[in-house]
């Protein structure tokens, strides 16, 4: 699969989505 | 002495080969009862750790230990008698202590059997009641579960002191969508998953309890199940079974698929299907992952065993001459396959 089909994609994911998320 | 006066263990090291399985040898229950889930636990009595069998019936769950390489011995088993057992609960780094799931038709009840280290009586305590969906055990002697009440959904984890006595409790934030199995992420530390009703993968951090994302998995495979999940740049990676997939020209019937989801976008992309080498049928019945070993139960009561890195099926072990096989679990250590049949026999076979 390729980044085109799946967006862009970032190492760092999971802490980044802990950030996001609400508490 | 094997031999025990309701048990036996009958032990077998031929070199019977089926592909790259290779049966080590047989336990079985002579008590009669249907075998109901088979497991392998770390078990210590005299300071040095050995890796049992677990062998489970709707009303006792008995541990055997190895005598040698091809014997074993009925160490004790626990009674239950006032709720069948559904299923054994592995707890992956726990010693001298399993986990039974029992109920009706659904779990109601997780229970730890114990020895007491006093004076080596059995014991059994109740960790959680309730309308349990799943439960899955995690590292560093944690258990997960989802329940339901009428109006919520409680996803808790539950962690054990050594002694096997549960001392924290803490809840996770509940998606609106049931729970229905859980995978621990390997990569990163404090993921877990988790796949719901509604066919999706939800994220979790297991430190903070949020919910982090939902990505759906799909319609062409309704009901899918999480058995394992690894993060690699960047990317989530998920092995699904489909019980319920419908069969396709181009990938025939997968009982297994891994797919890629990229978490920061919800998109996915399937990455490989596990289906059965052409001339041969059967659908996934039931089944589970370890590394990159995935064994299945097919409808035809064959065990299929596929290697993921290539994506092939690795090999095929058709019914013994007492019946279809019903169960089929990975050893926690090492590459060893428990093939079970319903008359409570467990076949122990070396993987390579």
């Amino acid at each position: 699969c390729s980044e085109s089909d799946l967006g862009p994609i970032s190492l760092n994911w999971f802490e980044e989505l802990s950030l996001e998320a609400p508490p | 002495n094997t031999m025990m006066p309701d048990h036996m263990a009958v032990s077998w090291s031929g070199s019977l080969r089926e592909g790259s399985l290779r049966l080590v040898s047989k336990l079985k229950d002579l008590s009669g009862s249907c075998a109901v889930d088979v497991s392998t636990v770390w078990w210590e009595e005299s300071g040095c750790p050995e890796l049992c069998v677990v062998t489970a019936c709707e009303t006792s769950v008995s541990l055997w230990k190895p005598l040698s390489s091809d014997q074993w011995r009925n160490m004790c088993t626990w009674h239950l008698t006032e709720k069948p057992v559904i299923q054994i609960v592995p707890l992956p780094d726990v010693h001298n202590l399993v986990c039974a799931a029992l109920g009706d038709l659904e779990i109601g009840e997780l229970r730890v059997l114990l020895c007491s280290s006093e004076d080596s009586s059995l014991k059994q305590s109740v960790v959680k009641t309730g309308n349990i969906k799943a439960v899955l055990g995690l590292k560093d002697r944690r258990l997960v579960s989802s329940s339901r009440t009428f109006q919520e959904q409680q996803v808790e984890i539950i962690s054990f002191l050594e002694t096997g006595r549960n001392n924290k409790r803490k809840t996770l934030m509940a998606p609106k969508e049931t729970v229905l199995a859980f995978a621990e992420v390997e990569g990163i530390r404090d993921a877990l998953i988790g796949t719901t009703t509604v066919n999706s993968v939800v994220v979790w951090n297991l430190k903070t309890g949020q919910l982090l994302k939902k990505m759906h998995v799909g319609y062409s495979y309704p009901a899918s199940v999480c058995h394992r999940a690894y993060s690699d740049s960047g990317l989530l990676f998920v092995v699904l079974s489909h019980p319920h997939a419908k069969e396709s020209e181009s990938c025939g019937n997968p009982a297994f698929r891994v797919i890629a989801f990229n978490p920061k976008t919800g998109r996915s992309a399937g990455v490989m299907f596990l289906s059965l080498p052409p001339g041969h049928t059967g659908r996934y019945l039931e089944g589970e992952v370890k590394d990159a070993s995935a064994a299945a139960v097919l409808t035809s009561g064959t065990i299929a065993v596929w290697d993921l890195l290539l994506g092939d099926c690795a090999t095929l072990l058709p019914p013994e001459s007492g019946g279809p096989w019903s169960l089929v679990r990975w050893s926690a250590r090492d590459s060893y396959l428990l093939a079970g049949q319903k008359d409570g026999s467990v076949c122990v076979y070396s993987y390579s």
